[in-house]
């Protein structure tokens, strides 16, 4: 899906 | 990484670098909120758990969540120093500093458990984190609206810290048309995050750009 959680952010 | 998340990124180190360097330099604490200064703790120390899963991401994401985690903790740490070194201003401090921070941390901790990516420890711990940032500066908005004067570097600090999760929402929206993903829970959290800086962003721009422009030739 497209909504997920995006590991490389702070 | 495109241009809205480098400049996100280097408003929130300025925004730290500002505080830390404004209570070194003038040697005082006045108008600092030690409560939304220990939620920021809270919030790093929930947010980068998986620093200790060692799957890190790059260099420079284990940096910045490093250097997030000691300066938040730091600055606590200064602010506690200031009980025995500056005993008045600490102590208008905690009479000034009266936001009732134990509604926030339950209404974000409800929020992690219903809204998260998993129903796993890290990521609740995740969410709750970013629920709580969206809000931890309630309490300083609340103290200098109560004092009423303000120390300008205070203000400057609140405006990049401000300003940083504001930038992340035109990065979130530049990242879903290049690669397609979107994090709901953070772009939610971060559009709350820059309503609640909405207000004191206008007084900014009334009292700090405004005044900067008139005092141009």
């Amino acid at each position: 899906s497209k909504n997920k959680r995006v590991h490389d952010e702070l | 990484m495109n241009p809205f998340r480098i400049l996100g990124d280097l408003s929130h180190l300025a925004s730290i670098l500002v505080l830390i360097f404004n209570i070194k330099s003038t040697n005082t604490i006045e108008g600092i909120s030690i409560k939304t200064q220990v939620l920021y703790v809270l919030v790093f120390l929930t947010r980068y758990l998986d620093l200790f899963s060692f799957r890190l991401v790059s260099f420079y994401n284990t940096i910045m969540k490093l250097f997030f985690i000691s300066s938040s903790i730091y600055v606590v740490v200064l602010l506690q120093r200031s009980k025995t070194t500056q005993a008045v201003a600490y102590k208008t401090m905690l009479l000034t500093d009266t936001f009732k921070v134990q509604y926030i941390l339950l209404g974000t901790l409800i929020a992690a458990f219903v809204i998260n990516h998993k129903f796993t420890f890290v990521e609740i711990a995740w969410s709750f984190s970013v629920w709580l940032e969206s809000v931890a500066i309630l309490p300083q908005l609340f103290m200098l609206s109560k004092s009423g004067k303000s120390k300008s570097l205070t203000v400057h600090y609140i405006f990049a810290l401000g300003l940083y999760r504001t930038l992340y929402i035109p990065n979130w929206i530049w990242r879903y048309h290049t690669e397609g993903v979107i994090d709901k829970i953070a772009l939610a959290a971060g559009i709350i995050q820059t309503l609640v800086y909405s207000d004191f962003f206008y007084l900014y721009y009334k009292k700090v750009i405004k005044r900067s422009a008139l005092n141009l030739p």
